[in-house]
């Protein structure tokens, strides 16, 4: 569990600035 | 059958969808009592990126001029956050207690808010992005409703002059949406539609110019006139058989079945 939790939550971090970039580029 | 109807979408949430659901399983079956990870650090960059997002996401609401854009989205953006404050209480309770499953619960309540947050902002996004699509479809459409006025060669030629940009246009943006499509069937309506408008609209303009041919020349200008309002009819068929495939997704299909 150790690994899966810090896992997802780089996943989620990464999700969240790939969700920021549509919002960019979709607004240029 | 793929979950999300667009590729973009799909590619950034499916990986976090699969490890969300898989962390549920794993906590639901932990019950060996091991302490969990200090949190923090990870916890406060998710944080900081939502912190971000919602300040973009805020920014986006004021300049667009797509009323339910504007409305829907600030829901999503307060979805993600509540999320995160569940990530930072869970992290903060397990610092002084590694072993509370008060805080595993919250871990998975913010991680799957985050999920729905995300994923209800991107459609935000998808369903204006398909807005813009129709409207461009419905200016096509209000071309159509005056091909029966034209009587003049000029104003054909004024016609054909505004009709080309606006259905290149169409033709580009709804290639580029299909090619986005997750499920095959609406990527292979969209196709037969946009090559049924290809092939009508040189059709259209001939008989509309042989309209006028006839007319000017005093003759009989029915059959001219019918084969002028079947071209039309056909290419009314195809728009709107274009929005609607463009509103529909994997869901809806679904749902037929």
């Amino acid at each position: 569990l150790r690994v899966g939790w810090e896992q997802l939550l780089t996943s989620i971090h990464r999700n969240i600035n790939e969700v920021e970039n549509q919002i960019l580029t979709r607004d240029s | 059958m793929p979950v999300f109807h667009t590729k973009t979408i799909e590619s950034i949430l499916e990986p976090v969808a699969f490890q969300v659901s898989r962390l549920v399983i794993l906590h639901e079956e932990a019950e060996d009592g091991n302490a969990m990870p200090d949190l923090s650090k990870p916890v406060e960059a998710v944080s900081w990126a939502v912190e971000n997002l919602t300040k973009v996401g805020k920014e986006t609401i004021n300049k667009s001029d797509d009323q339910i854009l504007r409305a829907d989205m600030p829901n999503s953006l307060q979805r993600v956050d509540r999320a995160a404050r569940l990530l930072e209480e869970a992290a903060y309770m397990l610092k002084s207690d590694p072993y509370s499953q008060q805080a595993r619960q919250l871990l998975i309540e913010g991680s799957r808010g985050i999920l729905q947050g995300t994923s209800s902002l991107l459609l935000c996004f998808d369903e204006s992005e398909v807005r813009k699509l129709i409207k461009s479809c419905q200016k096509v459409l209000a071309y159509m409703q005056v091909v029966e006025v034209i009587e003049r060669m000029e104003d054909l030629v004024t016609f054909v002059k505004d009709l080309t940009p606006a259905l290149t246009k169409v033709s580009r943006d709804v290639n580029l949406r299909q090619r986005e499509l997750t499920h095959q069937a609406h990527r292979e309506l969209l196709l037969r539609c946009l090559e049924n408008l290809k092939q009508e609209a040189p059709g259209l303009i001939s008989s509309m110019k042989t309209y006028i041919q006839l007319l000017n020349s005093k003759s009989s200008t029915q059959h001219a006139a019918e084969n002028r309002n079947y071209h039309t009819g056909r290419m009314v068929h195809e728009l709107n058989e274009i929005i609607r495939v463009l509103q529909l997704t994997t869901y809806d299909d679904d749902e037929w079945d």
